[in-house]
């Protein structure tokens, strides 16, 4: 099992 | 309670050789759902020469949430390749269950190797076609 990515990170605040 | 919704995609991509993409740009399924009324629809999203310099050597592959009906979707998938026998090779899951809205994607930026993949002995392009499988387990409270 592998940690995914994404093309589209969202940013936490 | 949780239910689980699993179903499974199967893409198939003729002349992969050819395919004209840079590192980059990306190529799309047409859209699937867990059935025909189901109101969350999916796509895959592959770029065949990496998504950046990180991964100009790899093929790019990511599961794409189209559209949906709630606010939020909880899904796990794994990506493999079929080959020549349709058996299911070179599989990659995802550790969890990943967080989808509309327009998000989760996947793999280094899915495969692309001299691993174009290597004629791995059998993996048979007549020279990429066959993806992807299997979804989307998750929600019943």
């Amino acid at each position: 099992k592998r940690k995914a990515d994404t093309t589209t990170p969202s940013a936490n605040f | 309670h949780i239910k689980v919704a699993k179903f499974s995609y199967v893409w198939t991509i003729n002349n992969f050789s050819y395919t004209r993409e840079e590192m980059g740009e990306v190529l799309k399924s047409s859209t699937f759902s867990a059935g025909a009324n189901d109101k969350l629809k999916w796509c895959l999203r592959v770029n065949p020469k990496g998504l950046d310099d990180e991964s100009k050597d790899y093929l790019s592959l990511y599961l794409f949430l189209v559209s949906c009906n709630k606010n939020e979707v909880r899904a796990r998938f794994k990506f493999s390749i079929l080959n020549a026998k349709r058996e299911e090779t070179r599989a990659m899951e995802s550790q969890r269950a990943y967080r989808f809205v509309q327009g998000k994607d989760w996947g793999f930026k280094k899915f495969i190797r692309r001299d691993f993949l174009m290597e004629e002995v791995n059998g993996l392009l048979p007549d020279d076609k990429l066959t993806l499988f992807c299997e979804v387990s989307v998750i929600s409270d019943s």
